[in-house]
């Protein structure tokens, strides 16, 4: 699976 | 960033601090769901872990701390400060029914089985609930205060631009969360009556009354 991104959203 | 999640994010904080006022201001929480309140703390502190972690704009780390501290000092008043005027009577609604579902979900349906991101689902699923117990306090009392009702229209509306939010990151950014988008909209739909309501009577200069 891709790496997670970081939730960037509140 | 886009104008939709930005006008999302100013409408969440105004429901924050409407709320606050409300509370501060009329030095009473009645008609308010402390088990809400409770819910939307434990919303924050589960999804904003990464406070630790990561660092991504000043916006972002600015936000989370008032969102933080601001759900904490509304549990703080309701429960401790104005204990007196807290309506126990009718805030009755289960979170234990809201809070273990959450947790198997996102045990079950995340994205990456780590603490942080597990915790970070959870928080997407509780959020998406976290209003029964107000919606459900206002269907038992049969009406809410117009500054209560406001709160309600600025805090169902944050997550209702999150989905112009997401539309618009969609098509332009090639970017998706679903987990986020399927909770968003479940969250949204749970407004939806009380929209209606808001719409044609309050905004009316009607008191938010519930059919009986």
């Amino acid at each position: 699976a891709a790496p997670v991104e970081d939730h960037d959203e509140l | 960033m886009n104008i939709f999640r930005l006008l999302g994010d100013l409408s969440h904080l105004l429901a924050i601090i409407i709320l606050l006022l409300k509370i501060w201001k009329t030095r009473s929480c009645a008609g308010i769901s402390g088990k809400s309140q409770i819910l939307f703390a434990i919303v924050y502190t589960t999804r904003y872990l990464d406070l630790l972690t990561t660092y991504i704009s000043a916006y972002n780390t600015v936000m989370k701390l008032v969102f933080i501290v601001a759900s904490y000092a509304t549990v703080y008043l309701m429960y401790v400060k104005f204990k007196a005027t807290y309506d126990h009577n009718h805030d009755t609604f289960r979170i234990e029914f809201l809070l273990v579902p959450a947790l198997i979900l996102a045990l079950l349906i995340n994205h990456e089985f780590t603490v942080l991101e597990v915790l970070w689902t959870f928080s997407i699923y509780l959020e998406s609930v976290a209003i029964l117990p107000q919606l459900f306090l206002v269907s038992k009392t049969g009406e809410a205060e117009s500054i209560t009702s406001h709160y309600l229209f600025a805090l169902g509306s944050y997550r209702a631009l999150y989905l112009l939010n997401w539309v618009y990151r969609y098509f332009v950014e090639d970017h998706y969360e679903l987990i986020a988008i399927v909770a968003g909209v479940v969250q949204t739909i749970l407004y939806c009556d009380f929209f209606y309501l808001y719409i044609t009577k309050v905004l009316k200069g009607k008191k938010l009354q519930l059919p009986a």
